[in-house]
């Protein structure tokens, strides 16, 4: 554990308690694609099945659980007890267009060609491109709110610190994730263009963040 | 290097 991993697992879990309680007081998940927010469950699903194999350490089994609670407490609001909210309209982004590839990247590519070890490399190339369809969202509608672009720039900070982790862990314990490392940096290039959005128009300007 | 199986990064 380093400074860099730690303060990126705070801004994840800060990110999803942003968007939750945003959700939970507004009684809305308008401008929110519940497609993203099912992929991220389905992420935390496949990739914490080691919960039920290997103890890692008790810092390890507490965040998961509450990743898998929140992250499924979302999907509740969003499509059972705030879904006449639910903007479906905009929420079209084709996610077979991500499984398939995904799915088919991680048979092909993975540490072990054994079923825990597929769904893991799965959960981690499902993760890089989980966020699409809420960036689709935004921009087919062309703007944001600011509390959902808060919430994207704690994803984005997220997988920047786990960067800083894996430089740090490369050059402190030799200790090098192939897998984990070449799809966080191909998901955090996702989210360059979105910090320089939230930059120059949420930080500077106020409120809502609209698409020139 | 990465030893299979135990992914202690969340």
């Amino acid at each position: 554990m380093n400074i860099f991993r730690l303060a990126g697992d705070v801004s994840h879990l800060v990110a999803i308690i942003i968007l939750l309680l945003k959700i939970w007081r507004s009684k809305s998940c308008a401008g929110i694609s519940g497609k993203s927010q099912v992929l991220f469950a389905l992420v935390f699903s496949t990739r914490y099945l080691d919960l039920f194999t290997v103890f890692v350490s008790v810092y390890n089994v507490v965040m998961k659980v509450v990743f898998l609670a929140l992250s499924y407490a979302t999907v509740y609001l969003i499509y059972m007890r705030f879904r006449n909210s639910y903007d479906s309209e905009n929420d079209t982004f084709r996610v077979e267009f991500l499984l398939v590839p995904v799915i088919g990247l991680s048979f092909l590519e993975n540490y072990a060609f054994t079923p825990l070890e597929i769904l893991w490399t799965f959960s981690i190339f499902l993760e890089a491109v989980a966020i699409m369809p809420q960036l689709f969202m935004i921009t087919k509608t062309g703007e944001a709110e600011s509390i959902t672009t808060h919430y994207l720039f704690f994803l984005g900070l997220y997988r920047a610190l786990y960067i800083a982790n894996w430089v740090w862990r490369y050059h402190m314990e030799g200790f090098f994730d192939q897998i984990a490392v070449v799809s966080g940096v191909v998901q955090t290039i996702f989210y360059c263009d979105f910090f320089y959005l939230y930059v120059t128009r949420v930080l500077r300007g106020k409120g809502k963040m609209s698409l020139p | 290097g990465m030893k299979v199986e135990e992914h202690d990064e969340l």
